[in-house]
């Protein structure tokens, strides 16, 4: 399953 | 955490500060669009609807609160306190905001890094931050006497955008697999629509001159 990346920004 | 994306948050942070100064002790909102303002209490309720999902930082959690608490706090000010209402430039401020919404959405359908309900509304916010600035300048545009507050405040939100875009550089260069292509050309977007108004600042600034754009 293709994992979008995280989304660590504001 | 990298120099540039702290500085960007912080004046980010700033930029927030310097409205609240002005609403709350000035009692004014002379100059401020509330299209825009609206336009970023959307941006940062569909894209922080992650709080409830995921956990980054305390920092992270802690920093989203502050930017949906003060924007919707703006939104509350400007339509609804006795004194500061008064002093909203509503005849001035015509942009046709929720206009920009539906292409935003529409975009966003389309567009988006996975179709689930949080990542489609993810892209649809950095969609409409990168054109919430609009109003505000179209508004600027039309103001004869730009306050220094007001100046100040756009100015921090520029520098916000183009620290971002400095801190993404420089991720993109030391880390690996960090890729972000709809924040990178919405952020980019976000950030060429300043560059006029940069201009402008910055010519009264090194004229010793008040502050006014070109009609």
């Amino acid at each position: 399953c293709f994992q979008v990346p995280q989304k660590d920004e504001l | 955490m990298n120099i540039f994306r702290l500085a960007g948050d912080m004046t980010h942070l700033f930029s927030v500060l310097v409205l609240l100064l002005k609403i709350h002790t000035i009692k004014s909102c002379a100059g401020i669009s509330l299209k825009t303002q609206e336009l970023y209490a959307i941006v940062f309720t569909t894209r922080y609807l992650d709080l409830f999902t995921t956990y980054i930082s305390l920092y992270n959690t802690i920093m989203k609160l502050i930017f949906l608490g003060s924007s919707i706090s703006i939104v509350w000010y400007m339509r609804h306190h006795k004194v500061v209402r008064r002093s909203y430039d509503k005849d001035q401020d015509t942009f046709r905001h929720y206009l920009l919404m539906l292409p935003c959405l529409l975009l966003a359908l389309l567009i988006n890094e996975k179709f689930t309900f949080l990542e489609v509304m993810w892209a649809f916010s950095l969609y409409l931050e990168a054109v919430a600035i609009l109003p505000q300048l179209v508004l600027l545009q039309r103001t004869r006497n730009i306050d220094n507050l007001t100046g100040q405040y756009v100015l921090l939100l520029g520098a916000y955008r183009a620290l971002y875009v400095l801190n993404w550089i420089y991720r993109y260069f030391t880390e690996e697999n960090y890729v972000h292509w709809i924040t990178w050309v919405s952020g980019i977007v976000q950030t060429l629509l300043y560059a006029d108004f940069f201009y402008y600042y910055f010519q009264s600034w090194k004229n010793n001159v008040k502050l006014q754009l070109p009609a």
